[in-house]
């Protein structure tokens, strides 16, 4: 089993391959994955022996092969349709942000509380009532929820969607989100990130 | 030195050590701390030498004292003014964050190039064209600078707030950023988030 920060990490080697492979290396080391992520060349090949027998002793990794792998292990060959409640400022952003359609997750379904939203179009996709879940996310297929809405209704809305079939919920409200039966949560705090600008700005960077 | 990755792992070891806190616990292990974020005991004990000598054999951590020393490893035992630039909808949603604030963030300075937002006030600050960079910041002492803008205006937004004595650079717009010389740079790409969560919802979660 991999833990969440392999799973992470399986995130950046892809992009740092997709570059490389970019600028045509069709070889990589598990020492040039591991320098560009601060990590030791054995994690890397620790982390990458999940997906199966892919690397050479000696020789390496096949860019190509390699970048396939880790599509298949993250999921993201295939689509994902997901439903995202609360469209305000944050809520819009993620709508708009081409990253997500790039990858394979597509917002096709957006709740408001806010009547003055519900019934209105943004980016494309008609605002509804979060009553429409129950009946809406099973017949659209969608798997996955994103929470843009005020802490204080977070965990209702995530109850929600976890009753109208949804499996996994990315959460931007901040505080403790009780993880409905059978559904994974990943929450986002985007300080952690300032904090690690901090540290590099603090001890005088890399 | 710690890598990227530790210095992830130290923030999410600070949300944990509060939270166990708050609920009344004063020692903790290596293994509790572990655990929560799926990283072995020894990979912890890594971690969290580069602290000083925190730990006791066989007894663990005293939480407040870890919390201290994190914090202070971190630099979120004292304030840090940023800049914003690109005060859009994920602008608005990051000014609007209590969460920086709480963690000694503090966005004093709004920057835009759209001549309608340029003289507006946004969240109490007044929107700044970007030229007025070179001379507020300095004067401000402002030491981070938040990237929102779109992709095509991000390398230019980023070597004007370097010139302006700016040390670290928190981007999320898409692309890669030329690291301006002597500045620290974290980009954010949300879709790392939904990659770990179609992982957790494929492989049947945690
Ligand atoms: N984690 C982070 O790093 C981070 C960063 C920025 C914002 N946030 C959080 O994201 C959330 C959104 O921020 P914002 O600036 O976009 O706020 P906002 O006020 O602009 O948007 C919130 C939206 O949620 C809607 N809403 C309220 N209750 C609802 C419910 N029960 N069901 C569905 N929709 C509901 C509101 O009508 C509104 O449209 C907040 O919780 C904020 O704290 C987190
Ligand atoms: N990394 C992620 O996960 C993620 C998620 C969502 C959005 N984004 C990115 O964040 C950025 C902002 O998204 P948004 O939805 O808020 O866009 P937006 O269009 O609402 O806001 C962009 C703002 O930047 C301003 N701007 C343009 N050129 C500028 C310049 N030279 N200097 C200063 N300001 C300038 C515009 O006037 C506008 O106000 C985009 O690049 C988007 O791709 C990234």
């Amino acid at each position: 089993r991999l833990s969440r920060a392999s799973v992470g990490r399986l995130s950046l080697y892809l992009r740092r391959l997709e570059i490389l492979l970019r600028e045509g290396t069709t070889k990589v080391s598990s020492g040039t994955l591991g320098e560009a992520l601060g990590v030791t060349d054995a994690q890397v090949r620790k982390d990458l022996a999940y997906l199966g027998h892919l690397g050479h002793p000696g020789v390496g990794y096949a860019a190509p092969e390699l970048i396939d792998a880790i599509r298949r292990a993250l999921g993201v060959d295939r689509e994902w349709l997901a439903a995202l409640a609360g469209v305000g400022n944050l809520g819009r952003a993620l709508l708009r942000y081409r990253g997500f359609a790039d990858r394979g997750f597509r917002i096709v379904a957006l709740f408001d509380a806010d009547p003055a939203k519900i019934g209105q179009r943004v980016e494309g996709l008609e605002v509804h009532s979060p009553d429409a879940m129950a009946e809406l996310l099973p017949a659209l297929g969608v798997e996955l929820g994103v929470l843009t809405t005020p802490a204080e209704s977070a965990q209702a809305v995530a109850d929600a969607m976890a009753l109208a079939g949804v499996r996994g919920l990315l959460t931007f409200a901040p505080g403790v989100l009780r993880r409905p039966a059978g559904v994974n949560v990943v929450s986002v705090d985007l300080t952690v990130q300032l904090e690690q600008l901090a540290f590099l700005v603090q001890h005088g960077g890399e």
